[in-house]
């Protein structure tokens, strides 16, 4: 089973 | 004040067309760098990141920063007016609540005013930390949408491995499985068609085909796309935009769970 990541996971907030 | 005209009018419209899938509203950032996005789909799942830079343009006014709310599909509605060989002038002013895009023939004898409604767009703003990358791709931009779309058929979600081989495409689906590898190619005669392969090390991610396969409607605007990758990082798909700047597409990978 795989798990989607989202991008603010790893992008920070301005 | 805002004026920004644009000789190749048709870029606006393929870059329009490019994004308006993935992302529904989005503000336009303009500054003396140039014109901007950046936004991110519904899920968060895949950010785009656009820049035309001021010098791409023909004329570039822009007397302070300002952003425009705007409803990517309303926009693309609007450029579909506008005629393939059209120059088009984005006019803005401060304090309206709308933008206007003038298109004009090449011989000037048609001019048409479009106005838009804008509208207020609460949008997150990401750092995008500048990365090494293990390994970077170049490619013919069509040959990758092919493997995109036909991979789409078989199974949901592309494993694009690099190694000292090639770069290699696996899906797995209820039908079966597909692999394609493309070897490093250089095309003297046409660098546009080379495959190029920079690996510093091995690298092997997993990323949802929908994602990619919408990535790939910018195909029209680069002969060739860039794909960097890292482990933990979201793999970027880049296309250049002649001699005016990119479209990026930032895509989370997905993990074991």
């Amino acid at each position: 089973k795989q798990k989607q990541q989202t991008i603010s996971r790893f992008f920070s907030h301005d | 004040m805002l004026e920004l005209r644009l000789i190749q009018g048709s870029l606006l419209k393929k870059v329009l067309e490019a994004i308006k899938d993935l992302v529904t509203e989005a503000n336009f950032d303009c500054s003396a760098t140039g014109f901007s996005l950046q936004a991110m789909d519904s899920s968060h799942v895949a950010l785009v990141a656009l820049l035309l830079r001021s010098e791409g343009f023909d004329h570039y006014r822009c007397d302070r920063n300002l952003s425009m709310g705007i409803n990517l599909n309303n926009m693309s509605k609007m450029l579909r007016c506008a005629g393939p060989e059209d120059i088009i002038t984005i006019k803005g002013d401060d304090g309206t609540d709308t933008v206007t895009f003038m298109f004009e023939s090449q011989k000037q004898d048609k001019i048409s005013d479009f106005e838009m409604k804008l509208m207020d767009i609460d949008s997150e703003h990401l750092g995008i930390p500048d990365a090494e990358y293990q390994a970077i791709v170049r490619m013919p931009s069509a040959e990758f949408a092919r493997i995109c779309k036909d991979l789409g058929s078989i199974g949901d979600t592309v494993v694009i491995s690099v190694t000292k081989e090639g770069v290699k495409f696996f899906t797995r689906g209820d039908v079966g499985s597909a692999n394609i590898v493309c070897r490093q190619n250089t095309s003297v005669d046409k660098p546009e068609d080379s495959t190029v392969i920079e690996m510093n090390e091995p690298v092997s991610l997993t990323f949802a085909l929908r994602y990619m396969n919408s990535f790939t409607k910018a195909t029209t605007l680069s002969e060739v796309v860039t794909i960097s990758l890292s482990s933990e990082l979201p793999v970027v798909v880049e296309y250049k935009i002649a001699e005016m700047g990119y479209i990026r597409f930032y895509l989370a990978p997905k993990i074991e769970d």
